[in-house]
């Protein structure tokens, strides 16, 4: 919340566009700034009513340098935005640096993001510290197409102006706090001797030199991955990573996803009874990685490039000690780290069998 | 090329955050560049409260973590007092 809760007097707001940006189709821009005000008034009794003439709430405006504001621009990159708080005149008023490309895809500072973000300081909201949150300073590579305000935002808004008067009442996605004793990973890849931990829309990365464990979302590593990955491993040989979501699956190198994929999981060999992958390691001794599925594992060739035959064999019978569903699993200096529910197995390579219990953030400096 | 020595760097990184935190946290500078080198300054002072901010090791110094997140693109913060 700003300082001083400066909030409209009422909850009909008009906005007017003054201009528009050379980097976009002026319908485009339209849309976006709609579907950014449709954000906040999904949530709360706000409405939003576009005008062409005359002075509105809250004035749109792509400005460069120094725009007579007080508050200049700095070029391409850097400050991208800014938002006025309510009030009268200039109260409202969000301009956009267009010293920057902007876009409705993600080649660019998608303009939908940034304006709900700059909307929210034009409803009275200041900045969040929390890294997932739309009113983080920081712009986020989220996906735009599948956006949804996090709980955060809703929290502060519906603070301001109270909750919707809809039926519906929506919630949203939380941020992951890194300490979490109940976190459940969706995926843990090692890479290039790191190690990545997925949840949901983000993943921990944790460099061995570093003492802390960083936050960051997957769209800005892999604009072009899906969120809520399912499966992972890095295949060290190739220097890639394959990631799986469903029943398709990416391969990686660095930060470029691989030309044809995704591809399908039943291009590998798996039978169509398979739906999705539920982790995945590759072995580095035997050249072979493991396909964990329910209650069942896969072997997979990678010189040969098929599936080894009598598989699929039992986790329980091959893992002792391994006996629920496997969530995520990595290698690192001879063990496998199986991590299911809210546990984490040590599993020695050489003697088969489990040498450690630990919690799942365990290498997150918990 | 020229090398860029260490000290280029190490001057690059002190006025890029020396314009972060006058943008983003009212960083007064009266143009002396000695101020900023002791741990009490105003200086480490606005790089703590930065650092808090972001979930970062709060140490007031200036370091490799906390030049990167000053780089990534950001809201502004409109100058509302002294505009009114």
């Amino acid at each position: 919340i700003t300082p001083g809760r400066p909030v409209w007097d009422n909850t009909d707001l008009t906005y007017r566009i003054l201009n528009y940006t050379p980097d976009m189709a002026q319908a485009d821009v339209d849309r976006a700034i709609e579907k950014a005000f449709k954000v906040w008034s999904d949530v709360t009794p706000l409405k939003f009513t576009r005008i062409y003439d005359g002075p509105s709430d809250i004035e749109i405006a792509f400005e460069t340098g120094d725009h007579g504001d007080n508050s200049p621009f700095d070029g391409p990159d850097g400050l991208l935005a800014h938002a006025f708080q309510p009030g009268k005149g200039i109260g409202g008023d969000t301009h956009f640096d267009d010293d920057e490309k902007w876009s409705k895809g993600t080649n660019g500072y998608n303009l939908f993001l940034v304006a709900a973000h700059e909307f929210g300081h034009s409803l009275g909201l200041s900045h969040s510290d929390d890294p997932g949150a739309l009113m983080f300073p920081n712009y986020s590579n989220d996906d735009p197409n599948t956006f949804h305000l996090p709980q955060d935002d809703i929290n502060a808004i519906q603070d301001l102006y109270g909750p919707t008067t809809n039926a519906v009442k929506p919630t949203g996605p939380t941020t992951p706090t890194i300490c979490d004793s109940k976190i459940i990973f969706d995926a843990i890849i090692t890479l290039r001797g790191e190690i990545m931990f997925f949840t949901d829309r983000f993943f921990w990365r944790k460099h061995p030199q570093t003492p802390q464990a960083e936050l960051n979302f997957i769209k800005s590593f892999w604009s072009s991955l899906p969120t809520g990955i399912e499966a992972a491993y890095e295949n060290p040989e190739t220097d890639q990573i394959l990631f799986f979501k469903g029943s398709k699956y990416w391969a990686l190198s660095g930060y470029e996803v691989l030309y044809g994929y995704p591809k399908s999981i039943y291009q590998l060999g798996f039978p169509k009874t398979v739906k999705k992958i539920d982790a995945a390691v590759y072995i580095e001794e035997t050249q072979k990685t493991y396909f964990f599925v329910g209650d069942k594992y896969w072997s997979y060739d990678e010189e040969r490039k098929v599936l080894d035959k009598d598989f699929p064999r039992e986790i329980a019978e091959d893992f002792p000690g391994i006996t629920q569903k496997v969530h995520a699993v990595f290698q690192k200096n001879g063990f496998l780290y199986f991590f299911s529910g809210q546990r984490q197995y040590e599993f020695s390579i050489t003697s088969k069998k489990v040498m450690r219990l630990m919690k799942n953030n365990s290498w997150l400096g918990c | 090329f020229p090398a860029v020595t260490e000290a280029n760097i190490m001057e690059r990184n002190m006025q890029l955050a020396e314009t972060y935190l006058k943008r983003y946290y009212d960083l007064e500078t009266d143009g002396k560049h000695f101020m900023r080198r002791t741990s009490s300054s105003p200086f480490s002072e606005k790089i703590r409260q930065m650092q808090e901010f972001f979930g970062l090791k709060v140490t007031g110094k200036l370091d490799s973590e906390t030049v990167r997140v000053m780089q990534q693109p950001r809201c502004g913060v409109p100058d509302v007092a002294s505009y009114s």
